[in-house]
């Protein structure tokens, strides 16, 4: 049974592609055939793990503009079962020519058709938008996986995805749902911590996952070595608490 | 002499909201005449500050699309020479529009023609993107500052926001210049910190301002009251340091 998953949320910084890149090699870890779709045009995902692969040859961009097959765009790494659809500064030009021509955002969805049998696990790392680009991840995938930092602005935002997922099941993808919601730089000695817990539990009752992801800074400095932290620091609690989490999705699946 | 800035970084949760805010209070409380204009469809400028005004009746949207006269969108606060553009997720639509309708990215410029002399400092609070939005505050102020959370991927987002600044200079605002580099959530006691500080200070030397602002819960409890840290928590380390930050602003001008 394969699943697909959109890690997704407007605000910034909340710890979308350190959670995309991490239960991604998570699920590589546990032998699933993963496939790590990096959507933003920062291109954090395929910096931060620059490490596990050789060179770019194309990417996202190339593949939903139709310029290279899905096989070419789409890079090995060293780390058994996992594989990397890149990103660049590219994808900003897309993100206008997709608003301007009205696309139906299915441009990604429509790339990876040919190659979804090869895969049990496909994760999409967002940019911190609501655009055309997180669109086109909510058309192509069936979960949407939400990090949410426990903060006053984060929180907030919460109502307005909620909202466009909610829309993208009217329109775009009838089979989208929001899968869990992951509680990131959780730090329990403070008030708003607990406080924004207690809120996203009541407002979103069984979705919040029990494991929740403390600040660590190990996991802050595994990006300079193009590396998940699960691989960089094996002991530090951010990588123990990340292959938590990904049991946890395992056996909410 | 009027100045106005752009609070601008494409990399999410950097503390661009943040310092928008406590800039803009710390700029009131030296008695400049100062507007804050909120220009992310997320709206935290608007809410981080709601105890600070009554009601809000229009904003950013209706005047970028013409809808109601500048003086109509703009609100007082109770923060003396304190004044606000809100906005809210309506922009997010107008985002779409200025992509489809080869926008050229002055209607913020326009808006606010007619209100510029009524102010010494006018403040935008930018979206965690490099688009439409964000061209618009960039062809609207003279001067950008940049919040760096002093981590892997912000100093990686540095070169594409730089470039961004140049082509701007070249096809749409020649006076735009980078006014300085804010490091945030500064925790000197990491590695990380320090190497990300000296990085930095390498590359764009003489443009780091001496004042960071320390990682302090205060700053964070802050817009769940609606209001600058430098109201909720006046003693706060936080606050003092937005308090220096805006000091050494002031000076460089
Ligand atoms: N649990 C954690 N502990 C410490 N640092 C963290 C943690 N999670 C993420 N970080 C760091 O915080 C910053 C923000 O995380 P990340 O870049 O993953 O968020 P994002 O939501 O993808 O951001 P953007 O909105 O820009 O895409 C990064 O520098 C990352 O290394
Ligand atoms: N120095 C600090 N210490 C502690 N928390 C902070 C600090 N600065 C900002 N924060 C908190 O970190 C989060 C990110 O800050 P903020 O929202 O200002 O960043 P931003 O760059 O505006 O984000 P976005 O990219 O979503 O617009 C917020 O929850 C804010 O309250
Ligand atoms: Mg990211
Ligand atoms: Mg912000």
């Amino acid at each position: 049974m394969s699943k697909n998953y959109a890690i997704a949320m407007q605000k910034g910084g909340v710890g979308k592609t350190t959670s995309a890149i991490n239960l991604a090699a998570g699920f590589a870890f546990a032998d699933y055939r993963t496939l790590l779709v990096d959507l933003d045009p920062q291109g954090n995902t395929t910096s931060g793990i620059t490490a596990l692969f050789e060179e770019v040859s194309g990417g996202a961009y190339e593949l939903l503009t139709g310029a290279i097959p899905v096989e070419e765009a789409i890079i090995e790494t060293s780390l058994n079962s996992l594989s990397l659809l890149p990103s660049g500064p590219d994808l900003n030009s897309l993100r206008a020519d997709m608003a301007r021509s009205n696309s139906d955002f299915t441009e990604l969805k429509q790339g990876l058709e040919e190659i979804r049998a090869e895969y049990d696990r496909i994760i999409i790392d967002c940019p911190p938008s609501l655009g055309p680009l997180t669109l086109n991840a909510f058309a192509a995938v069936n979960e949407v996986l939400i990090p949410l930092q426990a903060e006053y602005y984060a929180l907030e935002g919460l109502s307005q995805l909620y909202s466009t997922i909610e829309r993208v099941q009217e329109r775009l993808n009838p089979r989208l749902k929001l899968f869990a919601i992951l509680l990131t730089m959780y730090d329990r000695r403070t008030n708003l911590a607990r406080d924004v817990r207690e809120e996203v539990e009541k407002f979103f009752s069984g979705q919040v996952l029990k494991t929740s992801i403390p600040r660590n800074v190990k996991i802050s400095e595994a990006p300079g070595y193009g590396k998940p932290v699960i691989l960089h620091a094996p002991l530090s609690r951010g990588s123990k608490s990340y292959l938590r989490a990904t049991e946890e999705v395992i056996y909410r699946e």
